[in-house]
């Protein structure tokens, strides 16, 4: 899943 | 990784750090909002369960364990420790006012209708708004402490440079996630009157005070 990507953000 | 993220992350770090030793040193919260602290200890239990779940990096781990024990020891510290010096007159801004339209919100338009994939859509929206009351209060009583006024700057930079990180994402790795860019963008905008104020006045080594 590309929007997953922005959970390695804090 | 990119520089801007780091910073970003360095950023966000080093204003929990200013706010916590403002408050061990001064034995004090005064000037400090605790319905923004027990927003944003909400916005980091909400949005770090995937702790539990997915292991991204060490880096990754040791930071989110960090947010979420230092917004603990930040509500024990205002709330129990230090609860005579909580300023609660001035702290009265209604959080209901947030916090239902941001769960509509995050129920609403989210990546996926799953319990973690929510959570983390509330607490994005829910970071956005968390600085509300402590901008309120700071508003109500015309001033801040300079130390506040660098903590809350650092707070407000975080998501500023988590904009340029997206950016670069965006050019370079052909990735964004729209929830989080307008969530940052309206975060980073709330923040705007208050760089002002910042710039102007405390860089100067003047006391933040409000224009009559």
């Amino acid at each position: 899943d590309e929007h997953l990507k922005s959970h390695d953000e804090l | 990784m990119n520089v801007f993220r780091l910073a970003g992350d360095l950023s966000h770090l080093l204003a929990i750090i200013i706010l916590l030793l403002k408050i061990w040193k001064t034995r004090s919260c005064a000037g400090i909002s605790g319905r923004s602290q027990i927003l944003f200890a909400l916005v980091y239990t909400t949005r770090y369960l995937d702790l539990f779940t997915n292991f991204i990096s060490l880096y990754n781990s040791v930071m989110k364990v960090f947010f979420i024990s230092t917004s603990c020891a930040t509500i024990y510290l205002m709330y129990v420790k230090f609860k005579a010096t909580y300023d609660h007159n001035h702290d009265t801004f209604r959080i209901g006012f947030l916090l239902i339209p941001v769960t509509i919100l995050g129920l609403l338009i989210n990546h996926d209708f799953t319990p973690l994939e929510v959570l983390w859509t509330f607490s994005i929206y829910l970071e956005s708004v968390a600085i509300l009351p402590q901008l309120f209060m700071v508003s109500k009583t015309g001033d801040a402490e300079t130390i506040t006024s660098h903590y809350l700057f650092c707070l407000g930079l975080y998501r500023a440079l988590y904009i340029f990180n997206w950016i670069y994402r965006y050019y370079f790795e052909g990735f964004y996630d729209l929830i989080a860019i307008v969530a940052g963008v309206v975060q980073t905008v709330l923040y705007c009157d208050f760089f002002y104020l910042y710039v102007t006045r405390v860089i100067k080594g003047k006391a933040l005070k409000l224009p009559a």
